[in-house]
């Protein structure tokens, strides 16, 4: 029997910080820059 | 970002949330590290300051920009975020850092293709103006861990950012770790002028050799030289592409005898952590019996010339390369390094090599993969390596497996296979942390951008199958045959299949002189599983061991249903005791021998001169009774 495939942890997929929250539906300032303290500083 | 409110201590304190996977708090605490190696930036625990980071598992990758005095500042590590790369990123926003291209002069450097952006994600590409970021004197850096990747954001397949020199557009969007560059700016930001960790790098290359000096308790030198006839050709630093530079330290065994040394010290070093990893390439032209032996000199109070300790004896050095070897440390005194080249029996034309020394308060990786001829891999459409099987601290046996099929990429598993002590072992395999390193072999430490993935092994993880993924390779592995005919059983791999691209790999020194190392750590990591563990369930080990702890990398085994400490030993060192807690040495039993003849002399000795004493003062007290004349013999006859 041919030996079981291995477990990918990317699934064959190159994908960079911008591409993993993208696929997350993250809308991140610059895709993964959180602006809530600043905001917070701001008010 | 402008702005000194913006800054964070130089220590930064932390907390890795409970919310965290295993993976992901491993290679924070190993981003951390590189840190402590390359800049003046430490992390600690938090403790009650007024402001601190939180890392937790949140959706995606994300951090805020430089201080915002909010106490707890969240930064989180989601899901497939658990890079090591990508930690530094984060944090690296986390310290006051925007992206790279989002510098005020980018438009000198790259152009942004704006109607290849997906609709509604401009933004992203905004560039500020040197009001609101400096970028402290440092030239635009195409090679920044923070410049975004030429497919940012892209709508169809074509490059949203395109760069001005042709040749950086697979440079940008590395994510390796630091750029010299980002650390430059890091280091600049942060007024760093040392770090906690680097202690000395040499690659003999100024005629100093870095205050590296040549003892007079010894029968030869180490000469500085760029080329020995019988080998090495070139230097290690840079194999001998640059005309007129490339040295090295050669100790010619061809020209004494056999039994004779040649002793180079380092200069003094002033450890911070008490533990350290000697690296260095070593090269044999000589025989096969000659060795180097690295001692320490250790200098305390009472040792004002240091005593010199022994560390390892490295024999057996292959012949006719350049080979990586690493020397663990453990010293808290200030000390010297000490490269003593012996002599061995048999013929000798050339002698022994070093270049490339980095000495660093890190720990060394625990397995070393050399593949050698390695672009001859590349171009087999069929290519896969399979490393050499290793064992892990903990006893588990394990092999390295390296995709090289894929036409743009290398992917690396790890693969648990049946080992000698799987009767010994808990399964399925709890909490192992597997780190797969390529190594850029740069001359300096400070300089290597290597490429690290880790995976952890879970042990509820099933396969599809519903059994263990991580239980014995006998049970869940498939039939396998090492290259001398040898079967066992090999499990699944788990890793990625993106370990580096053929761009990045031919970028930096990650081949040189056709050689490649993989470097491997594998370590236990449960004691960062900081919830209430689940009942784990076992095969057929007995889980005395969980309850009994071996000190001193000692190996936990059941025998007759009690645990018991199997020690670690070297060649002239071990470990004893029922939890591996003492150290012996043959130089204790020596010393301990030593003693006891002389005790053992001394104390007979002393019996003796008493014995003789009171003889003598017997008979003379006799003699000294009977009158002078007395013939003795016939007194009583």
């Amino acid at each position: 029997l041919p030996a079981p495939e291995n477990f990918d942890v990317d699934g064959g997929l190159d994908r960079d910080i911008f591409d993993i929250n993208e696929d997350l539906g993250l809308d991140l300032f610059e895709g993964d820059i959180s602006l809530d303290g600043v905001q917070e500083r701001n008010s | 970002i402008v702005g000194e409110g913006y800054r964070w201590p130089h220590t930064i304190p932390y907390v890795l949330d409970d919310s965290l996977e295993m993976n992901a708090r491993g290679v924070i605490l190993e981003a951390f590290e590189r840190y402590r190696l390359k800049t003046c930036i430490d992390f600690k625990p938090w403790s009650g300051e007024a402001n601190y980071i939180s890392v937790f598992k949140g959706s995606g990758c994300w951090s805020s920009v430089g201080n915002q005095h909010v106490g707890k500042q969240n930064l989180s590590i989601g899901h497939n975020c658990d890079r090591t790369a990508t930690v530094q990123h984060e944090f690296l926003h986390a310290l006051g850092f925007f992206h790279e291209q989002s510098r005020s002069d980018r438009d000198d450097y790259v152009s942004i293709i704006w109607d290849r952006i997906t609709p509604g994600k401009e933004n992203n590409f905004k560039a500020y103006t040197d009001e609101e970021t400096d970028s402290l004197n440092v030239p635009y850096d195409y090679n920044s861990v923070m410049h975004y990747s030429k497919t940012a954001f892209q709508i169809g397949s074509e490059p949203t950012i395109v760069t001005r020199i042709s040749d950086f557009m697979d440079v940008i969007g590395q994510r390796l770790d630091f750029s010299d560059h980002d650390l430059l700016k890091l280091n600049r930001l942060y007024n760093c002028s040392s770090s906690l960790s680097f202690m000395d790098s040499c690659d003999f290359e100024l005629e100093n050799v870095c205050g590296m000096i040549q003892s007079s308790e010894d029968s030869a030198d180490w000469q500085r030289v760029s080329q020995v006839p019988e080998g090495p050709e070139s230097d290690h630093s840079n194999l001998g592409q640059c005309k007129g530079s490339g040295f090295f330290m050669h100790f010619s065994s061809s020209s004494v005898n056999v039994g004779d040394t040649a002793v180079l010290e380092s200069r003094k070093l002033y450890p911070k952590r008490g533990f350290q990893c000697l690296q260095f390439f070593l090269y044999n032209s000589g025989h096969e019996n000659d060795q180097l032996d690295i001692y320490i000199r250790e200098y305390s109070g009472d040792n004002v010339n240091g005593i010199l300790i022994l560390v390892e004896e490295i024999k057996d050095i292959p012949l006719g390369s350049w080979q990586l070897y690493h020397v663990t440390l453990k010293v808290t005194n200030k000390f010297r390094v000490v490269f003593r080249g012996v002599r061995g029996a048999g013929d000798s034309l050339g002698g022994l090599s070093i270049d490339d020394i980095n000495l660093s308060e890190t720990q060394c990786p625990h397995h070393t993969w050399h593949i050698r001829n390695f672009t001859q891999y590349l171009s087999d459409p069929n290519g896969a390596l399979f490393s050499p099987p290793f064992y892990s601290s903990k006893g588990y046996a394990f092999q390295i497996y390296m995709t090289l099929t894929n036409l743009t990429k290398i992917g690396i598993y790890f693969h648990l296979i049946s080992g000698a002590n799987d009767d010994q072992l808990q399964w399925p395999c709890p909490w192992q942390q597997a780190t797969m390193t390529i190594l850029d072999q740069n001359p300096d430490i400070r300089q290597r951008m290597s490429n690290g993935r880790s995976i952890t092994t879970d042990p509820s993880l099933t396969s599809d199958d519903g059994t263990y993924f991580w239980d014995r390779p006998s049970k869940v592995g498939t039939e396998a045959f090492f290259p001398n005919g040898t079967q066992f059983k090999r499990s699944r791999g788990y890793g990625s299949s993106s370990f580096i691209t053929y761009e990045r790999l031919k970028s930096r020194d990650f081949i040189k002189g056709n050689d490649v190392y993989i470097l491997l750590t594998v370590e236990d990591i449960s004691h960062l599983n900081s919830t209430q563990d689940e009942p784990v369930p076992t095969s057929s080990v007995s889980d005395l061991c969980a309850f009994f702890r071996c000190e001193n990398d000692g190996i936990c085994l059941v025998r007759n249903g009690n645990a018991e400490c199997r020690c670690p030993s070297g060649e002239d060192w071990w470990y004893m005791g029922k939890r591996c807690e003492k150290r012996g040495s043959r130089r204790d039993t020596i010393v301990i021998a030593t003693s006891s003849t002389a005790a053992v002399f001394a104390l007979m000795l002393v019996i003796t001169l008493v014995s003789v004493y009171c003889t003598r003062k017997k008979y003379r007290k006799e003699a000294g009774s009977h009158p002078a004349n007395t013939t003795l013999e016939n007194q009583y006859a």
